[in-house]
């Protein structure tokens, strides 16, 4: 998994509120000050508004639905017929706004300047949502080539939007799979709809499990702003292949994706290191 | 050994994988399956230095990433004298695999990584060294295969295909699903990428008791193999 130079976790702080009781846009969402028909604040959490509530990020509707006493745990005893299908209600039922607020550091004054200065890139990360989402950051849509998907990692490089020494303003509209299927029929995997979609399927239920309402829709995993320089690597790769049969030698073929995001060309050095994790808990490199 | 510097030139917008020279490692501590042996791990880390181009050796980090690892060899064959069943073999030793079925840790996606340490422990603890994770549900976390990694857990991961998509059932589904292939193979190289390190992966299935829609699997089994 990459070690950024720097890296927030946006794992708390979130609210959520369905989609189609929010009368804001994204836009509005996620534009300073921008103050509701009531006069609160739509990110004042302390005193969650009609139709706001805290949210689990990661996580999946259905959970940040139960964690706020909207529904029953499902894995309770009958509870899971007390709480509405997604084929009965649709999908707008289960189509959620997420939003959240954090702060960047001032990377151009004098103290942060030094390290990162003026080539720092600022990116959005999800490791997972399902199943769509329309992402906006500080008033500005962000656009990805790959909006679909359960298990597509997305980055948006953010930079041109972010507020340094400031409050970022987020919010995800989260959409279902495409194809949530009807599982009045019960059996493996109700109508088997939910198979159109690049999803997991057990959520139409299966002979071990009930249905999941929601189908898990979500931002199911780690949401995280990331802070780099103009010069960003993913994906390290590294191969183990043996020399002869007696496992005494290896060679390690180590490669590595590497961008300029930046519209200048690059000079640098690239350095790969590898590192025994010792028993004794400690460390060294080999 | 095991420390390597190269330079490198990058145009505005570039994107390239870079392949560093072979580094040759004297004896590895290996890596086994639980019941065998430990499970020691290493670690490498990556960074880029950008350094001003004007003569002046000034590098300042740009970014750097890390993961995992473990030296370990696993092979694996159809023998047909044993009835067709497949054979594994970790760094050249035969393995009697003693396996367990993963669903998903939580339905509503509540997953942690104690929870995941707890769960694959507890399959540690059972004696069993593989767990299949079923294509209905997840490809699982990173976290669930740190779990895997250090408890000697081999991992046999499939791809999003079931019997909802098999050609049969009332009313029938169809083999051809998902309806974007193009996506699905999309999320596949993700996926690959993010887990590929880990020695506790020991091999990828295209689905649950069947292979995806032609097109679909002659990818998987093209990409898979260059990837190897």
């Amino acid at each position: 998994m990459a070690t950024p130079v720097r890296k927030l976790v946006l794992n708390s702080g979130w609210i959520a509120a369905k989609a189609d009781a929010v009368r804001q846009t994204g836009e509005e969402l996620t534009t300073l000050n921008v103050v509701c028909t009531d006069g609160s604040d739509v990110f004042d959490a302390e005193e969650f508004r009609p139709g706001w509530i805290a949210a689990i990020v990661p996580g999946t509707i259905l959970n940040t639905l139960v964690n706020a006493g909207v529904f029953p745990d499902p894995f309770y005893g009958l509870n899971n017929e007390e709480i509405p299908d997604i084929a009965h209600v649709g999908r707008g039922f289960y189509t959620y706004w997420f939003c959240t607020h954090f702060a960047l550091p001032d990377l151009f004054s004098e103290g942060d300047g030094g390290v990162l200065s003026q080539c720092t890139r600022v990116w959005l990360q999800f490791n997972g949502i399902n199943y769509s989402a329309d992402v906006y950051l500080n008033g500005a849509k962000l656009v990805h080539p790959n909006p679909r998907g359960m298990f597509l990692r997305r980055a948006f490089d953010v930079t041109h939007v972010a507020n340094f020494g400031g409050e970022n303003r987020l919010a995800v509209l989260v959409h279902p799979p495409e194809h949530p299927g009807n599982v009045d029929g019960g059996g493996q995997g109700g109508d088997h709809d939910i198979a159109k979609d690049v999803t997991a399927q057990y959520v139409e239920g299966w002979d071990w499990i009930k249905p999941i309402r929601d189908r898990n829709t979500g931002i199911w995993d780690e949401v995280a702003v990331v802070l780099t320089g103009a010069v960003t690597l993913q994906n390290p790769h590294v191969v183990t292949v043996f020399e002869g049969s007696s496992l005494a030698k290896a060679k390690l073929h180590v490669s590595v994706e590497v961008t300029n995001a930046s519209s200048a060309a690059c000079h640098g050095r690239l350095t790969a290191q590898v590192i025994f994790n010792s028993d004794d808990d400690g460390f060294y490199v080999v | 050994e095991d420390v390597l510097s190269e330079e490198v030139d990058l145009e505005a917008g570039e994107n390239h994988l870079h392949a560093f020279s072979p580094m040759l490692h004297e004896n590895p501590q290996l890596w086994w399956p639980n019941g065998l042996g430990k499970q020691p791990l290493y670690t490498l880390q990556i960074s880029f230095e950008a350094g001003v181009s004007n003569g002046a050796p000034c590098y300042m980090e740009s970014d750097s990433c890390s993961c995992r690892f473990g030296f370990r060899k696993i092979e694996t064959c159809v023998d047909e004298t044993l009835g067709g069943g497949r054979r594994f073999f970790v760094n050249g030793h035969p393995l009697f695999i003693r396996g367990g079925n993963w669903i998903v840790s939580h339905g509503m996606l509540w997953l942690s990584r104690e929870r995941y340490q707890t769960e694959v422990g507890f399959h540690a603890d059972a004696n069993l060294n593989m767990i299949r994770v079923w294509g209905g549900a997840l490809a699982e976390r990173p976290e669930f295969y740190d779990a895997c990694d250090e408890r000697g857990i081999l991992v046999w991961q499939e791809f999003w295909i079931t019997g909802d998509c098999n050609g049969r059932g009332v009313p029938p589904s169809d083999r051809n699903w998902p309806l974007d292939h193009e996506l699905f193979i999309l999320c596949v190289r993700d996926t690959v990428k993010m887990l590929r390190n880990h020695p506790s992966l020991a091999f990828w299935v295209g689905g649950n008791e069947q292979v995806p829609a032609e097109d679909v699997n002659n990818k998987l089994m093209k990409e898979l193999r260059l990837a190897g």
